[in-house]
């Protein structure tokens, strides 16, 4: 595989930010 | 001579201006009106003083208070350039510039840098690129041998560490980057771009039309 580690952790949901802007209700 | 109060108007702590913002962001002013709106609803989310503390982060991300994920902590501590433990509006918008598709590049890779430095050490270390490895292992529940994580770990730093001292500089960082452009794709949010279309909900009758700055 040509994935480097950077590319596996950058798939983390931590990083994924769209989760702001969705409601909380 | 004095500050200027409105009597309808109660700003959170922290507050700084939309125009004084949107000069200093990516973000048109009703833009950062809007992302007013979106913050007072996240720093309320459950401590109702007008600031994200780390708990309402987690609730906003994982739709969970307690989910605890080492990439959000680090987002997080980003975000809070005051180191005080919450984030401020201006700091959220500040912050939040730096994933908008019109930001600089070299923003983006910057900020991507400084959230691998987990002990910000100017760095990125082998041991914490391990770290970083096993703890998206960890969150994704998949099982790796410790001889394929190093594997992955020496193969990337063999081809990021040019100077082969052992740690990855910003200026092998910056190389590495333009040769993996994948490696900040999580630092653009498309949403981010006409928020006000985006998310109407959080729009608000803006007291200064962008077309008067």
């Amino acid at each position: 595989t040509n994935l480097n580690a950077f590319d596996i952790i950058s798939l983390s949901s931590g990083f994924d930010l769209s989760g702001l802007f969705v409601e909380n209700d | 001579m004095g500050c200027f109060c409105s009597k309808n108007t109660r700003h959170t702590p922290g507050y700084e201006e939309p125009t004084v913002l949107a000069a200093e962001t990516p973000f048109t002013v009703s833009e950062v009106e809007a992302l007013y709106e979106l913050f007072k609803k996240l720093s309320s989310s459950i401590i109702d003083d007008g600031l994200i503390h780390k708990e309402e982060l987690q609730l906003a991300l994982f739709k969970n208070r307690n989910k605890r994920n080492l990439f959000a902590d680090r987002i997080f501590d980003l975000f809070d350039m005051k180191c005080n433990g919450v984030i401020e509006f201006g700091e959220f918008v500040r912050s939040l510039g730096v994933f908008h598709p019109n930001a600089p590049v070299a923003d983006k890779i910057a900020f991507a840098f400084r959230l691998y430095d987990l002990r910000h050490t100017g760095y990125i270390e082998r041991e914490e690129l391990k770290e970083m490895v096993l703890a998206i292992l960890h969150e994704s529940e998949l099982i790796l041998s410790d001889d394929i994580v190093e594997i992955i770990v020496d193969k990337t730093f063999n081809e990021a560490d040019t100077k082969g001292d052992g740690r990855i500089d910003q200026e092998e960082w910056k190389e590495f980057v333009s040769k993996n452009p994948s490696l900040i794709k999580n630092m653009t949010l498309p949403y981010l771009k006409d928020i006000t279309i985006a998310f109407p909900s959080f729009v608000v009758s803006s007291e200064v039309e962008d077309s008067e700055m």
